[in-house]
Formats: C-alpha cells, sequence, structure tokens
C-alpha cells in the first residue's frame, strides 16, 4: 500500500485527512506562524457539522462568536488578512444579527482553503519537515 | 459553563479525522 506521506502529496484533503499529516502540517504551520489558518480551517468545518447533531442555539452562537473574535475581528490577525473584506463583513453581520447559519463561515474557509492551496501546502512539500519525515 | 477557548478547541477537534 502507498505510505501515507506520498498520499500527502497528492492533494491538500489527503493531508488533511490524514491525522499525522496534519500534525506535521501544523508544525511546519507554526514555523510560518500561521498555524490559524488550519484551525480556523478546522473550526469551519466543525461549526458546520454542529448543525447535524443536537446541541443548543445558545452554544451555536457562543461558538460563532468565539470563531469571530478569534480569527476575524483583529485585522492584523493572519487569517483576517486572507480573507476578503466582503467576506468579513457579511461575517460580522451574522454574528451581530445573530442570524446563526451552518454556512456562515463556508465562504471564508473557502478562501483560506485557496491560500493554502496556492501558498503554503506547495511550500510544505518541498519544506525539510516534511523532507525529513520522508 | 465552558469557555470561548474550550468552546473552540471541542469544535476544531470534531472535525478532525479519527485514529485509523
Amino acid at each position: 500500500p502507498t505510505p501515507p506521506y506520498l498520499k500527502w502529496a497528492e492533494s491538500l484533503h489527503s493531508l488533511l485527512d490524514d491525522q499525522d499529516g496534519i500534525h506535521l502540517f501544523r508544525t511546519f504551520l507554526k514555523q510560518e506562524e500561521c498555524a490559524d489558518m488550519l484551525d480556523f480551517w478546522f473550526a469551519c468545518s466543525g461549526f458546520r457539522k454542529l448543525e447535524a447533531n443536537e446541541i443548543n442555539e445558545e452554544k451555536k452562537v457562543k461558538l460563532a462568536k468565539a470563531i469571530y473574535k478569534k480569527y476575524i475581528l483583529d485585522n492584523n490577525g493572519i487569517v483576517s488578512r486572507q480573507i476578503k473584506p466582503a467576506t468579513k463583513s457579511f461575517i460580522k453581520d451574522c454574528v451581530m444579527k445573530l442570524h446563526i447559519d451552518p454556512a456562515m463561515f463556508d465562504q471564508a474557509q473557502t478562501e483560506i482553503q485557496t491560500m493554502m492551496e496556492e501558498n503554503t501546502y506547495p511550500l510544505f512539500l518541498k519544506s525539510d519537515i516534511y523532507l525529513e519525515y520522508t | 459553563i465552558d469557555s470561548e477557548d474550550d468552546l473552540l478547541q471541542e469544535c476544531i477537534s470534531s472535525a478532525m479525522p479519527k485514529k485509523k
């Protein structure tokens, strides 16, 4: 069978589908001071998944606010800088008006994903961290 | 009551793949 680390090189999704891959990618992003991008990506996925489960509305609001505060509110944050202004104001609006929707972070997640696919993921595959691991 | 950080951490972990 194909070793996991070769699968990681196939696509960002293959990498993010493997615990060890995520761990190594996060170590690399931490070095580059952009681990928040990965955390945000997973937070968005987790938030969207909430809808399927029985979870109280209050907790959903609290979580949406927490994601907004940690990653989007600070315009100098690594995540905030990669997200389009229109996307940020859309999320801000949702949070302020308490329009909490499972898809409210989808666009922002896509923007961060594109950024990782075009930038940090190819860099990771060429990084010492990855090469040493293989 | 969960703190915001705990909530976030729980949310992030819930989206990660389970150990194979």
